[in-house]
């Protein structure tokens, strides 16, 4: 059948604005963000961390590495020159999230074009989503999946208006060659603020342009922190867990009591440090009470504290689970000790249940090594589903899936927890010791066993 | 994608662009190329990447560590930089309106 005739066929995509020519004004850093990132990224980390555009294993010249790592928290400003008639209408405004206004767990949108001008007729402007998953001064992660090509794409968020929180710095990163999945970024309102005073300073005829940079948003933006979006109040009951050398996450599920998982605190009585970030940071001993034996498939550990942590919202036991429903993980993973827990976001993307009972939970979000213990919120009714235990690693290639992980349904855990909270007595917990061989199964990945086949004797 | 990603998306389509960094005389050579957000459409302001910018940098990637450096003036980079920037079709723009006037455009199946 032929085509209609119609207009020349477009390049595929969406009709775009011829390219523009335009001049270099400046290039501009975040000081703040540059020393956060040297602290988190750099000494002795640094080995481990990796911001390349290529994998681990592609040949990126040590050269060229070092360029993109210098140039990593660097962005420019350019005027675009006018065009001969043009009438460009001034179009709206852009808003700009002040510093620290956006709270852990609120959604973000990513807007970029991956490859760049590679093939802006498909990419141009492709929208990703995620949430703030942690922040340290200007430096700020998102767990919005972005690809090379989106460094310097714009990154919003939709309340309490449509604001512009910050700007791609390094759409991958690989730790100890495990891709991390999340995404870096550096705050806008700060480099606003640079290039407002380098402008200012560096000619007069570019002074005036000072005043056409977008400004902050002003109420309700500008409020009294007690009166902003505190995000979502669950994030606060994960808590660091050090036990010796190893270190975790764990959650508070009683003002006293803590669950982690064995691998983070695996000997009984063994003294553990619990540190909490929020409300604000606490750091108390406590000890080991119980840990589920080496074979039992549920990796859990409870610390009793040796006083109560206040002011920790207790998380609500879930008591059924949706697949597919929102989700969130929050831990210490990637970051550890170095600063507050991450929150990363996905959907519950499978129950597996033996005996019409959820014995495992799947989930799409994204899981480093340190999150284990760490609590699984429903992202709609701040519920606790479970608690993480592993992502998932390919034995073959090495590769590592942070986004393909495994958590203990609270519900396998929550009688036992009220048996102990009630009478302190441990029976419920050595239940978990004598799960049964379809749930080992389950956890040890591998096929139920089919029927066994009778002999035909 | 919600109703409350509504306002979100617009700004950030809005603002979305390309920028591409190339040599003066040398195309071939290959070009630089990054996301940006146009921050004023009158002018044209926009906010890029600077990664971009280093192969331009007359003193090389060093004079990007300079501790207490927060920016860098615009000639900074040879005079051999050539740069472009490339955005959507914008409710605003005459090219978006005019696309959007031709009723009836449809792509039939083969």
């Amino acid at each position: 059948a032929g085509l209609e005739p119609g207009p020349p066929a477009r390049p595929h995509g969406r009709p775009l604005q011829p390219p523009r020519p335009a001049e270099l004004l400046l290039l501009l850093s975040c000081p703040a963000f540059r020393g956060h990132f040297s602290y988190l990224f750099g000494g002795e980390e640094a080995e481990q961390w990796r911001f390349a555009n290529a994998t681990p294993d592609d040949e990126v010249s040590e050269e060229e590495e070092e360029d993109q790592l210098r140039a990593l928290g660097w962005f420019a400003l350019l005027r675009v020159r006018p065009e001969p008639k043009e009438v460009e209408e001034r179009g709206p405004v852009l808003a700009v999230a002040p510093l620290g206004d956006v709270p852990k767990g609120a959604p973000l949108l990513a807007c970029g074009s991956p490859f760049g001008a590679f093939c802006p007729d498909i990419f141009l402007n492709t929208l990703s989503r995620g949430v703030l998953s942690n922040s340290a001064g200007p430096l700020l992660l998102t767990d919005a999946r972005c690809l090379p090509g989106t460094e310097g794409g714009g990154v919003f968020t939709s309340r309490p208006s449509a604001a512009l929180v910050a700007l791609v710095a390094a759409p991958l990163c690989w730790k100890a060659r495990e891709w991390v999945g999340l995404t870096l970024l550096c705050a806008a309102a700060p480099l606003l603020s640079v290039a407002r005073a380098a402008l200012r300073g560096l000619h007069p005829d570019t002074a005036a342009l000072a005043t056409l940079l977008p400004p902050e948003m002003g109420a309700p933006w500008g409020l009294p922190l007690r009166y902003r979006d505190p995000g979502p109040p669950w994030v606060a009951a994960a808590v660091l867990v050090e036990c010796g050398s190893v270190w975790g996450s764990g959650v508070v599920v009683a003002p006293g009591l803590v669950v982690t998982c064995r691998h983070v605190a695996p000997r009984e009585t063994a003294r553990v440090l619990v540190r909490s970030t929020t409300p604000k940071s606490a750091v108390i001993w406590g000890h080991v009470v119980f840990a589920t034996q080496e074979t039992s498939p549920y990796d859990i550990a409870v610390v009793s504290l040796e006083e109560d942590l206040d002011g920790v919202p207790i998380p609500v036991p879930a008591e059924h689970f949706h697949e597919g429903e929102a989700v969130s993980v929050v831990g210490f993973g990637v970051f550890g000790q170095a600063c507050g827990p991450s929150v990363t976001s996905g959907i519950l993307s499978a129950v597996v249940q033996v005996d019409d009972t959820p014995v495992m939970l799947q989930t799409t979000c994204a899981v480093h090594g340190g999150s284990s213990g760490g609590p699984l919120f429903s992202a709609c009714s701040g519920d606790l589903l479970g608690i993480v235990a592993s992502n998932t690693r390919d034995n073959n290639t090495g590769a590592t899936y942070p986004h393909l992980n495994f958590s203990i349904p609270i519900t396998v855990l929550q009688p036992a927890l009220q048996q102990y909270s009630q009478t302190g007595d441990l029976g419920g917990f050595r239940q978990l010791d004598h799960a049964s061989v379809p749930v080992r199964v389950v956890w040890r990945l591998q096929r139920p066993p089919a029927e066994a086949l009778r002999s035909k004797l | 994608m919600g109703r409350q990603w509504g306002p979100a998306m617009r700004a950030a389509e809005q603002a979305g662009c390309v920028v591409s960094a190339s040599r003066a005389g040398q195309p071939e050579a290959g070009s630089w190329s990054c996301s940006g957000v146009i921050l004023n459409r009158r002018p044209g302001l926009v906010l890029c990447h600077g990664g971009i910018f280093t192969p331009f940098l007359r003193a090389g990637s060093g004079a990007l560590t300079a501790a207490s450096a927060s920016f860098l003036p615009g000639d900074s980079c040879g005079d051999d930089l050539r740069l472009h920037v490339q955005w959507g079709p914008t409710a605003a723009s005459p090219a978006g309106r005019a696309e959007r006037g031709r009723p009836g455009l449809c792509t039939p199946q083969c």
